[in-house]
């Protein structure tokens, strides 16, 4: 995760798509797989900027040391901003 | 506190009694399933003392209200769990009653007896869990056990102000719970600290 820390808006890192992926996963950006790549845009940047929020951390907008780390701790699989899982579920 | 969109929660009449089981096929061997229900009535025990919603194990599974299962990677809910670490476990919101455990993860039910360094307390996952089954989403507080993430090794189950106002929000209080109580425990704790 080194590679990643202190990049900003307009940086081009392989494995950023991973990032995407994990903030897509829970809830912080939506947009079409195809669309999903290496460079830190606009998107990204205000996907992390939500995440540090709705995690309490400092918001930078930037992949620092403290958004990176918390981004390895083991989490809940429900989405953080999201609707619900299956929300149409109900018991009969 | 933070709720699922639509405010959705269990619309029976206060108070009731949840039944809930684990799934015969789904489960692990790692940890002794009279430990898992231990740890489980002792999880439930939590949220049942300050809302009036009771918990009680049901032997038929199927006919429960609240389905508890540990599961290996992709098992047709459409969230796979993904492997040691990463994501520990999901819970769906009421009133589907679905409760899963991921489980590849080194569940700990004991720290003294699972020395395992990505060792996850199930007791805490599980308090969390319930807490999305009930009507609860994240929390941004940290401190509060529907806060997303859990180290490894980390326990966190005691109630926080924050998953007791928003539980109590949707279901009302137990009529034995002393919220004045909870907050001296609280500001004890944060002095000593």
């Amino acid at each position: 995760f080194g590679k990643f820390i202190d990049t900003s808006k307009g940086s081009h890192v392989s494995g950023i798509s991973d990032l995407k992926n994990y903030m897509q996963r829970f809830g912080y950006l939506q947009v079409s797989e195809t669309s999903i790549n290496d460079e830190f845009n606009e998107e990204f940047e205000v996907a992390i900027t939500r995440y540090q929020r709705k995690l309490g951390l400092t918001v930078t907008g930037k992949l620092d040391t403290e958004t990176i780390s918390q981004m390895t701790v083991p989490r809940c699989g429900v989405r953080d901003t999201a609707p619900p899982l299956n929300t149409h579920a109900i018991q009969h | 506190y933070k709720y699922f969109k639509g405010k959705p929660r269990w619309s029976r009449a206060m108070p009731t009694t949840l039944t809930y089981a684990f799934s015969p096929n789904n489960i692990i061997s790692s940890v002794n399933l009279s430990d898992i229900k231990v740890i489980f009535r002792r999880a439930f025990s939590r949220w049942s003392s300050v809302i009036p919603v009771n918990f009680t194990e049901a032997e038929d599974y199927g006919f429960s209200d609240i389905k508890i299962g540990f599961y290996n990677g992709d098992h047709d809910d459409g969230e796979p769990f993904d492997g040691v670490l990463g994501v520990l476990a999901h819970g769906f919101s009421p009133e589907s009653g679905r409760l899963h455990l991921d489980a590849a993860e080194t569940w700990a039910v004991d720290f003294e007896r699972e020395k395992s360094a990505v060792a996850i307390d199930l007791e805490s996952v599980a308090i969390h869990e319930i807490g999305h089954v009930l009507g609860l989403a994240h929390s941004s507080v940290k401190e509060s056990v529907m806060y997303p993430s859990l180290k490894p090794r980390e326990k966190k189950t005691d109630l926080k102000v924050d998953d007791i106002e928003g539980i109590q929000q949707l279901y009302g209080s137990n009529p034995n719970f002393n919220i004045e109580a909870l907050a001296q425990s609280d500001t004890s704790s944060n002095r000593g600290v």
